[in-house]
C-alpha cells in the first residue's frame, strides 16, 4: 500500500447530473487487471467534477477495492455506488499510474 | 493477443 501513496488521490465527485459519464475498461484476469478510466463525457458527472481523467486507474470506490474484480462486478459496484441514495457524491480513489497490482 | 472479446470489454456509466 505505502508504493501506492505518493501517486494516488481520493476524488469526491457530486452527483451533479443524471449521469456519471465515464467508461471504464479492464478488470481482474485482464492485462489491465484494476478498471480504468476511457471516457470521460461532457455534461456528467464526472465531467462537472473536474479531478477525473482518461487514463487514471479506480483503486477503490465509496472505500470499496476493486482488487481482484473482474470487469462486470467492478462495472456493478460503479454503477450501484451512483445510483444509490444513501450518498449524494461518489469517491473514487485513483491513480494515475498503471502499475502493476 | 489475448481474446479481443473480453480484454476489451468496456462499460458506460
Amino acid at each position: 500500500p505505502g508504493l501506492l501513496e505518493p501517486t494516488s488521490a481520493l476524488v469526491r465527485v457530486a452527483k451533479s447530473a443524471t449521469t456519471l459519464g465515464i467508461a471504464i475498461e479492464g478488470g481482474a484476469n485482464t492485462r489491465q487487471p484494476l478498471p480504468r478510466i476511457v471516457t470521460i463525457q461532457r455534461g456528467g458527472s464526472a465531467h462537472n467534477c473536474g479531478q477525473l481523467k482518461v487514463g487514471q486507474v479506480i483503486l477503490e470506490v465509496n472505500g470499496v477495492s476493486l482488487r481482484g474484480r473482474e470487469h462486470r462486478e467492478a462495472a456493478r459496484i460503479i454503477a450501484e455506488a451512483f445510483k444509490t441514495k444513501e450518498r449524494d457524491h461518489v469517491d473514487f480513489l485513483v491513480t494515475e499510474f498503471n502499475v502493476a497490482l | 493477443s489475448p481474446p479481443k472479446d473480453y480484454e476489451d470489454e468496456v462499460t458506460f456509466f
